[in-house]
Order: C-alpha cells, then structure tokens, then sequence
C-alpha cells in the first residue's frame, strides 16, 4: 500500500541524501560511523533470507540498501576517513546491541535462526540513530543535509505505521507483526524530539541548530 | 499474538 511505498523510498531517499552529502562535501563530519555500521548489522541479519526473497521489490530494495549501506562505510571508513571524528561518536554502543541480543533470544516469534536473527535486526533498527542524535546533541548543530537524512530516515520507519494500521483494517488475513509494530513505534518515538526542531527550524530555511 | 512468519515487508 502506498505508505509502505512511500517508507521504503523514504528510506531509499534518506540514504541518497546521505551518499550525496559526503560525496558532494567529501566530507563526513556530523554523520555517526557507528549508527552507519549499526544499520550495516541491520540490513545483514535482516536480509539473510534475500537469496528466496519472493517479490522483486523486496529483493530490489534489500540489494539497494545492503550495497549503498556497503559503500557509505566505505566512504567513511576509507576514502573520507580523515574527516572522521570518533571523538564525537562516543554512544556506548554495546548497549544497543544488548539491548536488541535480549529482546531477540527473549522473545522471538520462533527459535529459529532466521527469527531470532530478524528480531535482533528489527530491535536494533529501533534503536540505531542513537549514536547519530547523540552526536548531533554534542555538536549542537547538523548541515542540513544531515538533517534531512535524519528526517528522512525517521520518516520511513514512521510511515510503516500507518501502513501496518491499513492492512490491520484491508487485510482480513493480516496477522499484526507485534515485533515490528513495538519497535516501529519505539523507533519513531526516538526520532520525535528530533522532528520537531527539524520542523520549526529547517521548514523556515534556518540552519538546524539545537536550542 | 501472531507469529510473523511472513517477512512480507522490510
């Protein structure tokens, strides 16, 4: 349906913004190479089930973003290194990881490696811009083509709620994904404090600055 | 509670 459309470009949109930024400024201050390698974990023990993917937009997509997510770290990691200040990126990371690592052997829907992997994946998901909204918080201040990644980025995992809320009331067969719906709203809510001075500040044209 | 075995989104 069209907000899961609408998400997933959103999503596709928000790494674009992102490859377009440190290729543009050759730069990467103000972006958080650990959320970057979070996500990397995501995607990877998200997609393990690519090779029988069914529908070609899912596999289009899981390539596209296994791929660009590939070479953003490699952006970071190499070619732009020098730009990379990991005495801004401090987020104790282990704690997202063990955080998603509980919620995944606790509850996942099955014990199975493919579920348990997917759990971990959508738990760390909830929490992974931690790293880069903590960073933005320590410098205070974001270009606004890192805002607009992060907005975009929020905005994707945002607009699967209402995608999940309209195929709760269209498909009489649909079975509500309690993993995902938990962590989607978990995950959206960490973004709203951030989309509130992207609204008030970037929508007037200022420069996104934390107040 | 539904198991969520169709990974029918990303």
């Amino acid at each position: 349906n069209i907000f899961r459309v609408l998400g997933d470009f959103s999503h596709l949109a928000s790494i674009f913004i992102l490859l377009h930024k440190i290729q543009q400024l050759k730069s990467c201050s103000g972006i958080s190479f650990k959320s970057q390698v979070l996500y990397m974990l995501v995607y990877i023990t998200r997609y393990l089930d690519l090779p029988w993917t069914s529908s070609p937009y899912n596999f289009i997509f899981k390539v596209l973003f296994i791929s660009s997510e590939l070479y953003i770290i490699y952006l970071m990691a190499r070619a732009y290194k020098p730009t990379n200040d990991p005495n801004l990126d401090t987020f104790h990371v282990e704690f997202l990881l063990g955080f998603a690592g509980l919620l995944a052997l606790l509850f996942p829907y099955k014990y199975t490696i493919l579920e348990v992997f997917w759990a971990f994946s959508i738990w760390l998901e909830s929490v992974a811009i931690l790293p880069q909204l903590f960073m933005l918080q320590r410098t205070g201040e974001a270009e606004a083509m890192t805002a607009h990644y992060i907005a975009a980025l929020g905005m994707y995992r945002a607009l699967y709620i209402p995608n999940w809320i309209y195929r709760y009331f269209s498909e009489p067969t649909h079975k509500v994904d309690t993993i995902a719906v938990t962590a989607g709203i978990l995950q959206t809510i960490l973004y709203s404090d951030f989309f509130w001075i992207y609204y008030t500040k970037v929508m007037r044209g200022e420069k996104f600055k934390l107040p | 509670v539904a198991d969520g075995g169709s990974k029918d989104e990303l």
